[in-house]
């Protein structure tokens, strides 16, 4: 463990605390997509699938917990809650995400980690998580304004990748001295569709102003 | 699967 994917967890961990605290104090999941969340939900069943077949640590195993528990928390809460799923701008959310786990799954078929089914999904899980975003970023562009708890969660889930990436570099230089080709361009990928919200949202935060993406 | 091979990261 390094100080990077330390750091990175805990944003990741942070994103989704403020996404959950912004459902249930407000009770409106409006500028959220339920779709991403699906996504999500795909990605930690699919990547986790050793979690009780592998031991690294009790913080892998609980981190696990947490992020499986927490997603599919967040979807109950969107797509179940009595209130809070009337909150729910699905007109705007209209991203075809089949196409992304389509997608995906295909990828994985034809450039996995290893031949194996755990390791196929294991790949699948780096694959969606890339594009996991896209259906997010849309409805922000369609948003008319997008509230300072959105904005926080999606600048939270970008920066975790962001600081995964430092995190393979140092494992890089101080013990694998290989390259990781899938989780390294799928990061990469991931952290580069962040970038203009990045932009936009340092902007803001500058100007004090409220965060507008361009349409 | 060998050491290093990043599963043991979320």
């Amino acid at each position: 463990m390094n100080v990077f994917r330390l750091a990175g967890d805990m944003t990741h961990l942070l994103s989704i605390v403020v996404l959950l605290l912004k459902i249930r104090t407000t009770k409106s999941c409006a500028g959220i997509s339920l779709k991403t969340q699906e996504l999500y939900v795909l990605v930690f069943l699919t990547r986790y699938l050793d979690l009780f077949t592998r031991y690294f640590s009790v913080y892998n195993v609980l981190m696990k917990l947490i992020f499986i528990g927490t997603s599919v928390a967040i979807f109950w809460y969107m797509r179940y809650h009595k209130v809070v799923k009337q909150t729910y701008s699905k007109d705007l959310d209209s991203f075809r995400h089949y196409h992304l786990i389509l997608g995906c799954f295909l990828m994985a078929l034809l450039i996995p980690f290893d031949f194996s089914v755990t390791e196929v999904l294991w790949t699948f899980s780096i694959y969606l998580e890339a594009v996991a975003i896209l259906p997010q970023l849309v409805l922000l562009q369609k948003s008319r304004n997008i509230d300072n708890l959105t904005g926080n969660y999606v600048f939270l889930l970008g920066a975790y990748r962001a600081l995964y990436l430092l995190n393979w570099i140092y494992r890089f230089f101080t013990e694998i001295h290989k390259i990781r080709w899938i989780p390294w361009i799928s990061g990469l990928v991931q952290t580069a569709l962040y970038a203009d919200f990045f932009y936009y949202y340092i902007q803001s935060w500058r100007k004090h102003e409220e965060l507008k993406l361009p349409a | 699967l060998p050491e290093g091979e990043l599963h043991d990261e979320l």
